[in-house]
């Protein structure tokens, strides 16, 4: 029944897309929808910038996370220095 | 019984090719009648833009909760590493009488820091 | 909504980084 369950919610899942294309098929005849489609690639592209510098963050993140590592190495130097020490 | 069965399957892959095909046709249609121009995009064109926006959210989303764990791990690492360090040298000075010098404003500070 | 989503995890994300460039500085006053 799982694999029927999967089967139903694929092809209910390719309906749901073919409604949503019949629902936009006449939007670029009225001006008022076509304002609203512009609008939704403007936001697209505002999304896209954010999701850049995210990108960007995170990439800043992970050189952050190797030099905290390489400060716990030296740390963990400093460490065995004052047990020789000692 | 299998008869049915192989039936059924072929229902099923006839009404998959037909809503591929429905959805090509809708799509050459839209793409047709309203072209990519300068600033303004087919209706499909968004929805594959808002269908990529969604996969790469999920992804950096994914991304960036192991990496903050990590750096956590490895400040609380650092946190125990130094302690254990000033311990030692503590012992170190009460046996051998050797006075450290006192500890600065901005070491003090840093100290704050890193609790 | 996605965007507030995104912006809501770009926040963070930046305040992580601050606060861990602000660990790293406090660390090596300490073990100057």
């Amino acid at each position: 029944s799982s694999d029927l369950e999967q089967i139903c919610s694929y092809i209910n899942e390719k309906i749901g897309n073919i409604k949503k294309f019949l629902s936009l098929r006449n939007c670029g005849q009225e001006p008022t929808l076509k304002t609203i489609l512009n609008k939704i690639g403007d936001e697209i592209m505002v999304v896209n910038e954010l999701l850049n510098k995210l990108e960007l963050e995170i990439q800043y993140q992970e050189q952050t996370t190797k030099s905290l590592k390489e400060l716990h190495e030296s740390l963990e130097e400093d460490y065995k220095d004052v047990e020789h020490l000692k | 019984m299998e008869e049915e069965v192989d039936k059924l399957e072929l229902m099923f892959q006839k009404a998959d090719s037909d809503l591929n095909y429905i959805q090509y046709r809708l799509e050459y249609e839209i793409k047709t009648n309203h072209p990519d121009s300068a600033g303004e995009k087919n209706p499909v064109t968004l929805l594959q833009e808002l269908s990529a926006i969604k996969t790469r959210h999920q992804i950096l989303h994914a991304c960036f909760k192991p990496i903050a764990d990590e750096q956590k791990e490895t400040k609380s690492r650092i946190c125990a590493t130094f302690n254990k360090t000033m311990t030692m040298i503590q012992n170190l000075q009460k046996q051998t009488d050797l006075e450290l010098s006192p500890v600065t404003k901005e070491e003090k500070m840093a100290i704050q820091q890193l609790k | 909504t996605l965007k507030g989503d995104i912006s809501i995890l770009l926040d963070k994300a930046s305040l992580e980084s601050q606060e861990s460039i602000g660990f790293i500085k406090a660390t090596k006053v300490l073990m100057k």
